[in-house]
């Protein structure tokens, strides 16, 4: 009997949302620090296109490095998902979802201004 | 909300007057002109009526300020799109004035006609890129305009008050405006 993959039911949820790309990163759904996935390198890049990661591209590899777990951290504190560090799956359906081309980096969230009374 | 390092934005005379013209070349043949024509008018408009800037649409494709087209791939700009869903669509930040859309993405404007499952809602993206060209980035508001995200078949066009704060920080606020007119939720959060 055929064992389903972990992921299936979020891979079902979000497979309307996602192209064939961005979808095949579902396969890393859980990854943490230390994982070694093959392919892993692909969702660097786009980490690497959303301004999140500035390794050069021969520098990819294909484990779940420091690097990309502050890169998921920073990914998920822009886009208001709980900070795990981890590809878990709220950060999966996100990053899986159709979005605008224009990088997440060289923004500033505006600071709101404290005043207090004396 | 967010802004682009150096927090750039327009610097018109005021009033601020904008104008914005489609590409003759880059277009779609299976949405009529009239109807692309007038999601962005509305479009414009929601951002038109929380701040001091208008926007007029002109003949003159190469003098508007804002120059809107749909591409597809490699279009020469460093930001090549990718076919259908991925990447939807990208714009610059001020004073660049240029909104690109993915050509091969199925538009719609009404999703009683568009079946696609992985039909987008022009004007939800067209309110989200004018945002760009304004000068706000990506917002962490998963119900603001300016979060990068949306789902195929969804319509997110109303301006939250994350984006009308944001924009309004750079332009000001237009007189007429009323924080009656946003969702009653956002004026409660906002409150608290």
């Amino acid at each position: 009997r055929k064992l389903l993959d972990p992921s299936t039911e979020l891979t079902a949820d979000v497979r309307t949302n996602s192209n064939a790309t961005w979808h095949s990163f579902m396969r890393f759904l859980d990854a943490e620090k230390g994982s070694q996935l093959r392919g892993m390198s692909e969702l660097k890049k786009y980490f690497q296109r959303f301004g999140y990661l500035s390794i050069p591209n021969q520098n990819l590899t294909d484990s779940f490095d420091e690097d990309l777990e502050s890169a998921v951290l920073q990914y998920q504190k822009n886009l208001g998902l709980p900070a795990t560090g981890r590809l878990d799956s709220d950060t999966m359906k996100e990053i899986t979802s159709p979005r605008c081309g224009v990088s997440d980096k060289k923004t500033r969230t505006a600071q709101k201004l404290h005043a207090k009374i004396h | 909300y967010a802004y682009f390092d150096g927090e750039p934005r327009w610097d018109r005379s005021s009033p601020m007057i904008l104008t914005y013209a489609f590409s003759p070349d880059h277009t779609i043949d299976y949405l009529s002109s009239a109807d692309i024509r007038a999601v962005f008018e509305r479009s414009f408009a929601r951002w038109s009526s929380v701040i001091p800037v208008n926007f007029t649409e002109v003949d003159d494709y190469y003098s508007a300020d804002i120059k809107i087209g749909w591409y597809r791939g490699d279009h020469g700009d460093g930001q090549p799109f990718d076919g259908v869903l991925g990447v939807l669509a990208h714009a610059f930040s001020p004073e660049n004035g240029r909104l690109h859309l993915d050509g091969a993405e199925a538009w719609a404007v009404d999703f009683k006609e568009q079946k696609s499952k992985v039909a987008v809602d022009l004007e939800s993206v067209a309110t989200h890129e004018i945002g760009h060209i304004l000068g706000l980035a990506h917002s962490a508001v998963k119900d603001a305009v300016m979060y990068p995200s949306l789902s195929p078949r969804t319509k997110k066009v109303d301006l939250r008050i994350d984006d009308v704060e944001g924009i309004q920080a750079l332009y000001g606020s237009n007189p007429n405006f009323k924080y009656s007119s946003l969702y009653e939720s956002d004026i409660s959060s906002s409150r608290s």
